[in-house]
């Protein structure tokens, strides 16, 4: 607070543009969005969530009714008409903008986020401020980014890779919490549905603005030829949403029927799961667990065996090799469980830990969530890299840190699942109750004991 | 240092800009500002977040949650409004050139 500007605005070195007075035609808001965000974040669960928002200049607001009316805005959008500037030229290069339709751009695709955090507050430094991520889920058109963005970056546009440059969504909440957990990622409103609102609403205004509604961008796809839904990555639909007993988790198919998960979602040899794949939608199969490694065991890990084959689901490649700083995604039904699909965030290998050249524990910047637990680390290839374990908790604050997460080796596990699956024998699952210490030392996230000296007696 | 610049990113610069509503004769610092999306340029047509209007609006936010509620007209606002927008230099102003795919080279008008 307090930055003046004292010279000509200037962006990234650049002069900016002079501010243009501008006119509110309209202001808009998608009745479906309203829907899936009240049914999302509202009701029982409103009490956890808390959203950002571009605050007056320096005031930061703390009562409950601007907070309500705050949420109220949230889905709102404008449409404004810029007065023209006779000294701006016709810009020859500029690419024509079009907007990707709605269900077109699948979980997992790039996304590129582009706004300007605190807004007007210091546009020569933060104007246009780009952010990459990917649609880490959608429901209907209430779409959800990985992509970081600030308070101030609401209204800013989220554009596809692929096809490159069409506009998704806005950003309608940049930052969000759950029971006072930083949850990464960010609320977008699809850009389709809110311009056909505009289109009609621009046709019931005065004349002079109706003709506004032919300059509103196109729909892509059919236009420029394009497939209009793009499948997506298909490794991603290996993982599965695990109910046993009042617990829920993720986990992945490794075989038609068998699902690995975490021994913390299902604990307990024998007992029946419930297992939710993602496609078809709204199929569950029954499973029980054949064996869970011990609370001894640094290995979180629970296998499951299906009573029944699970259709149409691929199974992943597990990798053999792991590469530090390779770009990596999590897919698991952390944050909204059932209300919706499981979320995809996107990240890099932090860091592969070894203990005699084994790797034992996997870190990854991907946002991972309570509920993620037991859902599958993947490749950018799709190749299953390991079972994600947990995030991390600092114990003296509380606080939680969704992008510092570790995963087990998903090589630790598959000679065992392997001799599990071919044979129906245990004995390998079993030795990973039977850990070493160094092991043990790491996943406890403590510093390996130093060499102890030995005596030269 | 070169820039990293594909289609969807020149897009995306291209397209966006801020937006600040205040009220006639306040100054800078009591007003509200946002994000946007330049949909058409000449006329200029640009989509941004409602929220920053809401301090406005004649009836205040409670015509918001009406749950049929799509759009409302511009006039709901109050007419102390002022809107202003901003946005980075265009591809065609001689300071917004900068030649993609060749971070680093640049072609002098002759």
């Amino acid at each position: 607070a307090g930055l003046e500007p004292v010279q000509p605005a200037r962006h990234h070195g650049r002069p900016l543009k002079p501010q243009h007075p501008a006119e509110l035609l309209l202001l808009l808001s998608c009745p479906a969005f309203r829907a899936h965000f009240g049914r999302l974040f509202g009701r029982e669960a409103a009490e956890q969530w808390r959203f950002a928002s571009a605050a007056r200049y320096s005031e930061v607001s703390e009562d409950e009714e601007e907070e309500e009316d705050q949420l109220r805005a949230l889905s709102w959008f404008a449409l404004l008409r810029v007065q023209p500037d006779p000294e701006e030229e016709e810009d020859k290069h500029e690419t024509a903008l079009a907007v990707a339709p709605l269900g077109t751009v699948p979980k997992g695709a790039p996304l590129l986020a582009c706004g300007s955090p605190f807004g007007a507050f210091c546009p020569d430094i933060f104007l246009n401020t780009v952010s990459r991520g990917v649609l880490s889920n959608a429901t209907g058109p209430l779409l959800l980014t990985d992509a970081r963005c600030l308070p101030g970056t609401e209204g800013g546009g989220v554009f596809a890779v692929r096809p490159p440059g069409a506009l998704v969504a806005l950003v309608a909440a940049p930052l969000c919490w759950k029971s006072g957990e930083w949850v990464g990622l960010t609320v977008l409103c699809a850009a389709a549905p809110l311009l056909r609102i505009a289109h009609n609403a621009l046709g019931l205004l005065r004349t002079s603005a109706a003709s506004l509604a032919s300059l509103l961008p196109p729909e892509v796809g059919t236009r420029w030829g394009l497939p209009l839904r793009d499948p997506g990555p298909t490794w991603a639909a290996a993982a599965v949403l695990v109910e046993c007993g009042t617990i829920w988790g993720s986990g992945v198919v490794v075989a038609p029927r068998l699902v690995v998960t975490c021994r913390h979602v299902a604990p307990r040899e024998a007992s029946r799961v419930l297992v939710r794949p993602t496609t078809p939608k709204n199929a569950k199969i029954w499973g029980h667990v054949v064996f869970a490694t011990q609370e001894t065991s640094p290995y979180d890990i629970s296998v499951v065996s299906l009573e029944e084959d699970l259709e149409g689901v691929p199974m992943p490649v597990p990798t053999e090799h792991f590469h530090e700083g390779e770009a990596v995604s999590v897919v698991g039904f952390g944050v909204f469980g059932q209300a919706c699909g499981p979320s995809v965030t996107s990240g890099i290998l932090s860091a592969v830990v070894q203990v005699d050249d084994t790797p034992v524990m996997l870190q990854t910047t991907c946002a991972v969530h309570g509920g993620s637990s037991g859902g599958p680390l993947f490749s950018c290839s799709g190749d299953l890299l390991g079972i994600v374990a947990s995030n991390t908790r600092d114990n003296n604050t509380g606080a939680i840190y969704p992008h510092l997460n570790f995963s087990i080796p998903i090589t630790v596990l598959q000679p065992a699942l392997q001799q599990y699956s071919q044979a129906g024998d245990l004995r390998g699952l079993q030795e990973l109750d039977h850990t070493t210490e160094p092991v043990r030392v790491v996943w406890r996230l403590q510093r390996p004991q130093a060499e102890t000296p030995q005596s030269k007696l | 240092m070169g820039r990293q610049c594909g289609p969807d990113m020149r897009v995306a610069e291209q397209a966006g800009c801020v937006v600040r509503a205040s009220r006639a004769g306040q100054t800078e610092a009591g007003s509200w500002s946002c994000s946007g999306v330049i949909l058409s340029r000449s006329p200029g047509l640009v989509l941004c977040h409602g929220g920053i209007f809401f301090p406005f609006m004649r009836a205040g936010s409670g015509v918001l949650t009406a749950a049929a509620t799509a759009f409302l007209p511009g006039d709901s606002c109050s007419d102390d409004l002022r809107v202003h927008v901003q946005w980075g230099p265009t591809a065609s102003s001689p300071e917004g050139r900068v030649k993609w795919g060749r971070p680093g080279l640049s072609t002098p008008q002759c």
